[in-house]
C-alpha cells in the first residue's frame, strides 16, 4: 500500500504543478504530505502562489482563484487515475471571463486526454458555447422539471427566460 | 466501466419520469434558477449510494420523495436507477458476463430505501463497492457540489487524504 | 426592550413579505420567532417558498433561489431601521440573467427608499450596467492593487482583459 | 452619519495608499480575480474593529499587513482610515461638535493595533460602539462576504437573532 501511495502522490504532484502554471499562466505549486513521517497516516497540503505574487497562506487566496486552484488538484487527479464521471455544479460562478475561457481550455484538453465524462452546471454563456451538447432543465409546469435537449441558439433564449 | 445514462422518476423537483443520457466529452447542463439542474447532480450521487440526507440538502433522506407542487400531489416513492457500459468487462467479477450494469435505487416514504443490480436485490454496502472500485462514488471530489470548490483548498490536510486513496 | 423587539420583527416581517413576492414575483414568505416563549431569547426562523412549489425545508431550496431569499431578508432589515452602508460580494454569482434583473430593480428601489449607501462588487456585466458610477481595480503591477474610477464603456473592456 | 471615504495603505494588496470615495447609490466596484475587491470590503470590517482574523481570510491579524511580491518587499505596519460625515450631528455625543469623525487603525507588525477617532488613541470597544450605534459594524449581515449570502439561509435560528437586534 505504501509504495502504492507515494506513487499516486508523485504523478498528482506532478500533474498539479502544471496544470496550475498552465491556468495561472505562471507562478508555482505543489502538494506535500504532511502531518505524519508515515504516508499512510499523513495529510495532503496545497501549496499553491500565482505569478508575481507571495502567498503565505493559501486562505487569503481570491475567490476565483481558489476556484481554479481546486479545479487544477481535481483534474490533476483525473490524469494520474481517470474517474468515468466528473460534474461540476457551477464552479466558473466566481470566474472572470479570462479566468472561464482558461478553464473551458483545460477542459477541452482533458476531454482529449482522460476517458473521464464531464457535466458542467453553468450559467455562463462562454462556458455553453463550449460544450459538445447542452440539456436544459425546465419547470413549464411550476415545480415540476422536465429535460430537454438544445442546441447553442436555443440555449440564449432560455438562459433569457 | 463508463456510465451511459440516469433515469429519475419522483425524485425531488423529477415527478415524471426523465431519461438523462450520459455520452462522452462535455455535457453542459443550462437552465433557470430552481428548475432542478444540481437535483440531477443529487440524483447520482443518491443512486450510488449516498447515506446522508444533509449533504442532499434535506433533514431525513425521504426528502427526496417528490414533496408535491401546484398542481400535484407528493408522491409516496422514488427511484433513480443509473447505466453502465461494462462491454470491456472491468466492472465487479460477479457482472464479467454482463454487458451492461443497471443499478438501481428506490425509496418509499417512510421504509427506507432498496438497492438492485441488474434485478437483482443487493445491499448497499455492495453498490458502494462497485462504484468505489471504478473510482467513483457519491463522495468523489469528482462530484463537485454547488458552492463547494473552494472546500477543496480550505480543507484541512487530512480531509484532502480521500483524493489520494481514491487514486492510489 | 422586549416591545421594541417585537415591535421591529413585525417591521421586518412586513417589509420580507412584500420583497420575496416582489423577488419571486409570488410565493409566500414570512419571519418566525422561535425556541422560546420570551421574544428576548427566541430565534428567527424564516419560511419562504417560490410560486408553485412546496417547499418543506429551506434547504432543498436551490442556490439561486438562497441567493435572492437572503437579499430580500437583508434589504428589509434596511426598510425597518437603514444602516449606513450595504457590501455585497458577488451575491449575483449564483443568479441566472433574469434574476439578475430583477435583483437590480430591487437594488434602484432601495436606493429611492433608503438612505443607504451601496457597494456591489460584481463581474456580470448587466448588474455593473445598473450602477451610478463604477471603480476598478487593477494589478498592473502583479501583486499590487489599484484603484481607478471607469465608465461603463472601458469596464466592458477591463471585464475581458 | 455617512461614511464618506475609505483610505488604505498597506494593507493587503492594496501597499501603495489608495483613496476610495464611497458617495450615495449604487456603486459597483469591478476587476479581475485576484486583483484586490474583496480586500476592500475587509479593509472596511477591519477599521470597524474587526477582531477574528480567520474572517479576514488570514492566520493572524498580521496577515492584513502587505507581504510582498514580485518586485516589492513586504511591509512593517498597514494603516486604514474611514471618514463619516457628521454635518447632522447624530454621531457619538463626545463628537457632536465635529462635522467630520475620522475613525482610523494601525497594525504594526507582531505589536498589534491602535485605533483613533480624530487623532486620538481609544480603544477597539469605542470603535466598535461608535459602529453599533449607527447600525453597522464588522459583522454587520449587511456586509455580505464572497460566497456567504446564503450563510443566512443556512444559519440555525439564534444564530440570526442578529439581525433583529441590529434593528430594534
Ligand atoms: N422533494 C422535493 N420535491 C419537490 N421539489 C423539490 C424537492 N426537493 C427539492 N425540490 C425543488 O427543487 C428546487 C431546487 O432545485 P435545484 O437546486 O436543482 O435548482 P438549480 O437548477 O440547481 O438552481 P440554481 O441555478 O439556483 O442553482 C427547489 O426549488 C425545490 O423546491
Ligand atoms: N497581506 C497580503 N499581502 C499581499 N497580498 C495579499 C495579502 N493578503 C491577500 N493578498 C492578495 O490579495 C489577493 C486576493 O484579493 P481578493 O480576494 O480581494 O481578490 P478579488 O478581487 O476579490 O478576486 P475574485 O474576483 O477572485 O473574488 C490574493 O491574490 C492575495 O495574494
Ligand atoms: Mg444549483
Ligand atoms: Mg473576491
Amino acid at each position: 500500500g505504501r509504495e502504492r501511495l507515494i506513487a499516486a502522490f508523485q504523478v498528482i504532484d506532478g500533474h498539479f504543478r502544471d496544470l496550475f502554471t498552465t491556468l495561472f499562466q505562471g507562478g508555482e505549486a505543489q502538494l506535500r504530505l504532511v502531518e505524519s513521517a508515515d504516508p499512510l497516516e499523513s495529510g495532503l497540503e496545497i501549496y499553491a502562489c500565482p505569478p508575481g505574487k507571495r502567498l503565505t497562506v493559501m486562505s487569503l487566496m481570491s475567490g476565483g482563484e481558489q476556484a481554479l486552484t481546486a479545479t487544477a488538484l481535481i483534474f490533476a487527479v483525473f490524469l494520474a487515475h481517470p474517474a468515468p464521471i466528473c460534474v461540476l455544479d457551477e464552479v466558473d460562478a466566481p470566474l472572470d471571463d479570462a479566468n472561464v475561457e482558461r478553464f473551458c481550455n483545460l477542459l477541452d484538453a482533458m476531454r482529449a486526454r482522460a476517458a473521464t465524462r464531464f457535466l458542467a452546471i453553468t450559467h455562463n454563456p462562454l462556458t455553453m458555447s463550449r460544450m459538445d451538447r447542452l440539456f436544459g432543465v425546465t419547470m413549464r409546469e411550476k415545480g415540476v422539471s422536465q429535460l430537454v435537449s438544445v442546441d447553442l441558439g436555443e440555449a440564449r433564449a432560455l438562459a433569457a427566460s | 466501466m463508463q456510465i451511459n445514462r440516469l433515469r429519475l422518476s419522483g425524485f425531488k423537483s423529477f415527478v415524471d419520469p426523465v431519461d438523462f443520457p450520459i455520452a462522452p466529452g462535455l455535457t453542459g447542463v443550462i437552465g433557470p434558477n430552481g428548475c432542478g439542474k444540481s437535483n440531477l447532480l443529487e440524483a447520482l450521487r443518491w443512486v450510488m449510494g449516498a447515506t446522508s440526507a444533509k449533504a442532499l440538502r434535506g433533514e431525513g433522506m425521504d426528502d427526496v420523495i417528490f414533496a408535491g407542487a401546484a398542481g400535484r400531489p407528493p408522491r409516496t416513492h422514488a427511484e433513480v436507477t443509473i447505466d453502465l457500459d461494462n462491454t470491456n468487462r472491468d466492472g465487479p467479477a460477479a457482472f464479467a458476463a454482463a454487458p451492461l450494469i443497471q443499478v438501481s435505487r428506490r425509496i418509499v416514504r417512510g421504509q427506507g430505501s432498496t438497492f438492485r443490480i441488474n434485478g437483482a436485490e443487493t445491499r448497499a454496502r455492495d453498490v458502494q463497492l462497485l462504484f468505489a472500485d471504478a473510482s467513483t462514488g457519491a463522495n468523489s471530489p469528482a462530484l463537485v457540489r454547488q458552492g463547494q470548490i473552494s472546500e477543496l483548498i480550505a480543507a484541512k490536510p487530512q480531509n484532502r487524504r480521500r483524493i489520494l486513496e481514491e487514486a492510489a
